[in-house]
C-alpha cells in the first residue's frame, strides 16, 4: 500500500491471472493500433455501465448474459451519388476468422437513425448488401438497452447463414440509406455526416470452452494431444 | 484424544493472524496497460493470508480432509503440514479493452477476484 504510485515489477504483473488472460487475448501494441474514442467508445461505455459496476463486477440484473461483446468499426466506406432525397453509403466490416471456443449468439448493426446537419437532417436505416431473397434478419438474443440516439438492426440469422462459422477473413458489406427531410441543398456536408462512425457492427459471443472435450482442448492449447501438463492446461483454460 | 491446546503464535492473538481475506488493489496504469484497458481503472484481486487454526471453524468451509490433515500434523507427524490459507470463492471481472485491430471488446473473465478464504 505504500507503493501505490510506483510501477509494479514486471514479474509481479505477469503473475496476476487476469493479466495473463488478457495478454493471451490481445496482441502487443502494433503500428495500426489506435486508442478508442468517439461514438464507438461512448456506445461501449454505455454497454459496460449497464453490465458492470465501476469496480468491474458484473451486475446481477444485466439484460444480456454473454461472455464477450466486440464492436467492429468499418474498415472502408464509399458514398454513392445522391438520388433525389436519398443519400447512400456502403460500409465494409472485416470479419476475423472464427475463434475456437467462441459461439456467435447475436450480431447487430448499430446506427444513428437521425443525423443532424447544419441546415437539415437525415432519417437513416441500414441494410445488408445482399439480394432481398437471401435476407433473413433477426434471430439474436436480446442485447442491451440502447442509448436514445441509437438504433439496431439484428442480423444474427444473416451472419450465421452467410458468414459463420468462417475459417478465413471475410468482409460484411452493409449500406446506410438516409432520406433528407427538407428540400435544401446539402452540398458535401452529408458525406462528412455519414462518414463519422454512423454505423458499426456489434457481435455477441459465448465462450464454449467448458463444453469442449478435454482432448480437443489439449490440442488447441498445446498443439500436442499427448504432452500437455493437466495442471497447466487447467490454468490456461481458466 | 486431542492433546492440550497451545497458543497459535506467541505474541499474537488468533484473531489477528487467522486466515482471512485481505483487500488488494492495483491500477492498470501501474501495470502499464492503461492504453488499452478502458474500464475498470482498478483491479482488485484481493488475497488470503493468515494461519489456519487447529480447530477449523465452520466459517472457513474446510473439507473433512483438512481437519484430518490438521490432526495428523498435531498427533502423528509434524512433517505433514497444516492446511493452507487459500481463496475459496471467486467472482468474475468485466473488462472493456481496445484490440490491436481497433475493435472494442467487452469481456467477462471468470474467477478473477477472491471473495472468501478457506483452509485446505
Amino acid at each position: 500500500t505504500n507503493s501505490q504510485d510506483a510501477a509494479a515489477p514486471a514479474h509481479v504483473a505477469l503473475q496476476l491471472p487476469l493479466l495473463r488472460a488478457l495478454l493471451q487475448e490481445v496482441p502487443p501494441k502494433t503500428p495500426q493500433w489506435q486508442p478508442a474514442r468517439g461514438r464507438p467508445l461512448q456506445y461501449m461505455l454505455e454497454l459496460y455501465r449497464q453490465s458492470a459496476d465501476p469496480q468491474g463486477h458484473p451486475r446481477e440484473n444485466r439484460t444480456f448474459r454473454v461472455d464477450a461483446v466486440r464492436l467492429v468499426r468499418p474498415a472502408g466506406h464509399r458514398a454513392l451519388p445522391p438520388r433525389g432525397p436519398w443519400y447512400v453509403q456502403t460500409l465494409d466490416f472485416p470479419l476475423q476468422p472464427n475463434r475456437e471456443g467462441y459461439q456467435l449468439v447475436r450480431a447487430a448493426v448499430a446506427y444513428r437513425p437521425h443525423l443532424r446537419l447544419s441546415h437539415s437532417h437525415l432519417s437513416c436505416h441500414v441494410e445488408p448488401w445482399a439480394h432481398k431473397s437471401s435476407l433473413l434478419l433477426g434471430g439474436g438474443s436480446p442485447g442491451f438497452a440502447l442509448p436514445e440516439a441509437w438504433a439496431e438492426m439484428d442480423i444474427t440469422n444473416y451472419i450465421q447463414q452467410q458468414f459463420w462459422p468462417q475459417e478465413r477473413r471475410r468482409t460484411l458489406r452493409i449500406q446506410v440509406k438516409c432520406e433528407q427531410q427538407e428540400r435544401t441543398n446539402l452540398g458535401l456536408g452529408w458525406r462528412q455526416a455519414l462518414a463519422s462512425d454512423s454505423a458499426f457492427l456489434v457481435l455477441y459471443f459465448n465462450n464454449t470452452f467448458d463444453s469442449m472435450p478435454q482432448v480437443r482442448l489439449q490440442e488447441l492449447l498445446t498443439g500436442d494431444p499427448a504432452g500437455a501438463d493437466p495442471l497447466l492446461l487447467a490454468r490456461q483454460v481458466r | 484424544q486431542v492433546g492440550p491446546m497451545r497458543s497459535e503464535v506467541p505474541g499474537h492473538s488468533p484473531e489477528q493472524t487467522q486466515c482471512s481475506l485481505h483487500p488488494f488493489r492495483i491500477s492498470f496504469h501501474q501495470l502499464g496497460l492503461e492504453n488499452w484497458i478502458i474500464a475498470p481503472n482498478l483491479y482488485s484481486p484481493n488475497y488470503c493470508k493468515g494461519s489456519c487454526p487447529r480447530v477449523l471453524r465452520s466459517g472457513l468451509c474446510s473439507p473433512n480432509h483438512a481437519i484430518i490433515q490438521n490432526l495428523i500434523n498435531e498427533l502423528v507427524d509434524r512433517n505433514i503440514p497444516r492446511p493452507s490459507c487459500i481463496p475459496y470463492k471467486y467472482t468474475p471481472i468485466s473488462v472493456l479493452l481496445v484490440e490491436a485491430s481497433g475493435s472494442i471488446l467487452y469481456k467477462e473473465y471468470e474467477d478473477m477476484i477472491a471473495q472468501s478464504c478457506t483452509c485446505r
